[in-house]
């Protein structure tokens, strides 16, 4: 799990059972006390693998959209939750933007305008899921171990020259921040127990970039965990980004089976496309 | 139901602010937040830090549930 903290934007995206919707109160509180009012909101997600196992307000979708709805302000008065659908029952997507009246759109002048992409992959290959697993007796604390896997694995590669902070849970599991440059980060978690083996890989890029660096990008992410089924948000308001994807993904065996597109308050347009290995 | 194992897939939420006095824009805004508020927003959600990096820009933490 993952916090980014920047003067008038958090980011908090934490996997397991954690009731991430309560932190919306305390941080209302405490940014209120720092003079700053809440203008957008967004929450999403993918489609739990053990939905049963989520905890209030995350049991279903609808309550989350109902909590969402109770905590915010009203001046957050443009709403919008949807289910993006996915032709794989197990993977749609789902999407909740609202936002004040003065920050509806993005415009594309706007000078910060970032795209996010966040992107989940499940059935992982086994010998590479194998490598985000501590050794038996290793004494190595959480830090050193990290490091260590971002290095066996290639993650360190993936954008080169970023500033990591990684760490690997007992006895599996790895989580990383990467600071690309300026304002830019990029985030992985892994679970990587068979059966229910997950990676994520979340990128927050500039419209302005080189559009075939995120094609770098995700070439190196796919050859890091050769997951068997992939999905990719894009949240942007140009309209580049997203077709760049499955020209990435293709070459390397994986094979778009849904492409939807969806446009919230806030946000921009939310692309989603869900890619598995052609051998399903 | 599946012998539930560890749930990968995330939740993911973002907030955005403005200030009340643009003046504070300058400012380190929600960067001031010290570590015991951080921690208490943290402990809603049933994480704890675990390592944090951080640039002229933004402060970033990896957490452990």
């Amino acid at each position: 799990s993952s916090l980014f903290v920047y003067p008038t934007k958090i980011i908090i995206k934490t996997c397991g059972t954690t009731q991430l919707l309560k932190s919306i109160r305390p941080l209302l509180h405490y940014a209120c006390h720092l003079g700053l009012t809440l203008c957008s909101c967004r929450y999403t997600r993918g489609s739990f693998i053990f939905p049963l196992a989520q905890p209030f307000p995350h049991t279903s979708f609808k309550e989350e959209v109902i909590y969402l709805e109770e905590s915010l302000p009203s001046n957050l008065c443009y709403r919008k939750a949807s289910v993006m659908p996915c032709k794989i029952p197990s993977h749609s997507w789902h999407v909740f933007t609202a936002s004040d009246e003065a920050h509806l759109v993005i415009t594309p002048h706007a000078p910060d305008v970032l795209y996010t992409l966040e992107i989940c992959m499940t059935e992982l290959d086994r010998v590479l899921a194998r490598k985000f697993f501590k050794r038996p007796g290793d004494e190595k604390t959480g830090d050193t171990a990290g490091k260590e896997m971002t290095e066996l694995t290639g993650i360190g590669h993936i954008n080169p020259g970023s500033l990591i902070c990684d760490f690997a849970f007992d006895p599996c599991g790895y989580s990383m921040n990467g600071i690309i440059d300026g304002d830019r980060y990029s985030t992985i978690h892994v679970t990587p127990e068979d059966g229910y083996s997950y990676a994520s890989f979340e990128f927050v890029g500039s419209i302005y970039d080189d559009l075939d660096d995120v094609a770098q990008v995700l070439k190196k992410v796919v050859q890091v965990f050769r997951p068997a089924t992939m999905s990719v948000s894009t949240t942007c308001t140009s309209h580049e980004v997203w077709t760049r994807v499955g020209g990435a993904l293709e070459p390397l065996g994986m094979k778009c089976r849904s492409c939807t597109v969806d446009e919230f308050p806030a946000a921009g347009n939310v692309v989603f496309q869900t890619f598995t290995t052609r051998r399903k | 139901m599946a012998v539930s194992g560890f749930e990968g897939f995330e939740k993911r939420l973002e907030l955005h602010f403005f200030p009340d006095d643009p003046a504070v824009l300058t400012g380190m805004g929600l960067r001031q937040l010290d570590f015991e508020s951080l921690e208490q927003v943290l402990r809603a959600v049933q994480c704890t830090v675990v390592s944090a990096v951080g640039n002229h820009y933004f402060d970033a933490y990896v957490l452990s549930e």
